[in-house]
């Protein structure tokens, strides 16, 4: 599982890279 | 012997410098009463007794620090120890004390065309080469004011967050690669004059957020992550942010995240994240390591 984050705010877009 | 650094930023609010700014030809009554602020003061607990020294110095360019004892009226000339130019410094003892940033540039410019001259400043100085100010704008205290001023950005589009990136590494330790432990970083442009300073968001386990309601606690009790956020800055600044850790039992109930998330999902927080942006927006990285 990978950990990314949830905002209160709304968001545009959210892009995940995993390098 | 323990010794640190603490910077004092000034804190502009968009709408309100740019009203100063306006104002500044008619003398503005906030330039000549500057709100004080107290020097912190630090401790050692187990210590049977300690001295603590601290030296006060000026890299501002466009203002001048006022020195007051940590008592007394700001107005009586006897509560006032010093005023310190740029590059001034002073020491201040166990006693403590207060200091105000005086603005030079409503000081020493004329009255007429005051509004340009303050942005004009603003902008050269964050350029170098074209200011002879510059010769003398390496240290990072000294870009603040400026950063201040190319920063002033009304938004007037909707509150949001426009894009978030998040790079996510795996993490391999001796050549072992551990199954779930990552670190990411997270990048994005906080909004400016959101309705709080602060930034706040939840890392949640994903797995569950596949599969909302009831799951089996036990399957989930020996591998939960735990998150260490390592660094978070601001337009390259360090700053303070909180971090909490969410019991099993408190984690569905306690977050209210707005319209944005959906309601329907039950997610099994692990930890929520509050960074003290500002109200100036600005880049903010987030790097944390998941475990």
């Amino acid at each position: 599982d990978v950990l990314v984050p949830t905002f209160a705010l709304p968001i545009g877009r959210l892009e995940v890279t995993v390098e | 012997s323990i010794a640190g650094t603490i910077l004092i930023i000034p804190r502009l609010r968009p709408h309100v410098a740019s009203e100063r700014a306006v104002q500044s030809g008619s003398g503005s009554d906030n330039d000549s009463d500057p709100v004080p602020i107290v020097l912190p003061r630090f401790s050692v607990l187990a210590a049977d007794s300690e001295t603590t020294s601290t030296i006060i110095r000026n890299e501002s360019e466009s203002a001048t620090v006022e020195v007051y004892n940590i008592s007394g009226d700001l107005r009586d000339a006897q509560t006032r120890r010093t005023v310190l130019q740029r590059s001034g410094m002073t020491r201040s003892g166990n006693d403590g004390g207060r200091i105000a940033l005086r603005s030079v540039s409503r000081l020493t410019v004329p009255q007429r065309g005051a509004v340009e001259h303050v942005a004009d400043n603003s902008r050269f100085s964050a350029k170098p080469g074209t200011s002879d100010r510059n010769k003398t704008t390496h240290s990072p205290l000294s870009l603040v004011p400026s950063l201040g001023g190319v920063m002033r950005r009304r938004r007037n589009g909707p509150l949001m967050i426009s894009s978030v990136d998040v790079a996510v590494t795996p993490m391999m330790l001796r050549g072992v690669k551990y199954p779930n432990a990552h670190a990411v970083r997270v990048r994005l442009h906080a909004p400016c004059e959101a309705d709080t300073d602060w930034l706040e968001f939840g890392l949640a386990q994903a797995a569950s957020l596949l599969t909302p309601g009831p799951s089996d606690p036990s399957k989930r009790d020996g591998t939960q992550p735990s998150v260490d956020i390592v660094n978070v800055s601001v337009d390259g600044v360090p700053v303070r942010f909180e971090s909490s850790a969410f019991a099993k039992q408190e984690r569905n109930a306690m977050i209210s995240l707005g319209p944005s998330l959906d309601q329907e999902i039950q997610s099994d927080w692990i930890t929520w994240v509050r960074v003290h942006v500002g109200d100036q927006g600005g880049l903010v990285i987030v790097d944390y390591v998941v475990n």
